[in-house]
């Protein structure tokens, strides 16, 4: 399997796709 | 959805890819890690993009990812912990 050297961040925002965003309350 | 090749991602504009893939990614994402999946992926999507297409290929790639993007919030977590407590929290 390749192996993907990238660093991560914790400062990177987050990503919700259209329909899962837990912030839009109903 | 069918699977994201890189000749669909380079005919859709950058700030679409990361969409395309951000959509992709978080449901897989979301079934491992369901509270943090929003962070998760906002971490994985820095990643380069023809990195992240090989990560969508490789369930076994794409876990481990999430594993260590996992162990770096933690990581990240322990040590606010710490800065506010002025003590180890292990």
């Amino acid at each position: 399997a390749p192996v993907i050297m990238s660093k991560l961040s914790v400062n990177a925002p987050e990503f919700y796709p259209p329909g899962y965003n837990p912030n839009f309350t109903d | 959805q069918e699977p994201l090749t890189a000749s669909m991602l380079a005919a859709a504009p950058p700030q679409e890819q990361k969409q395309m893939i951000g959509e992709r990614l978080y449901p897989l994402i979301h079934a491992m890690h369901t509270s943090l999946a929003g962070k998760i992926t906002g971490m994985l999507l820095e990643i380069d993009n023809s990195e992240l297409l090989l990560l969508l290929e490789s369930p076994e790639s794409l876990r481990s990812k999430i594993e260590e993007a996992v162990a770096v919030l933690q990581a990240h977590q322990a040590t606010e912990s710490t800065h506010k407590s002025g003590t180890a929290t292990f």
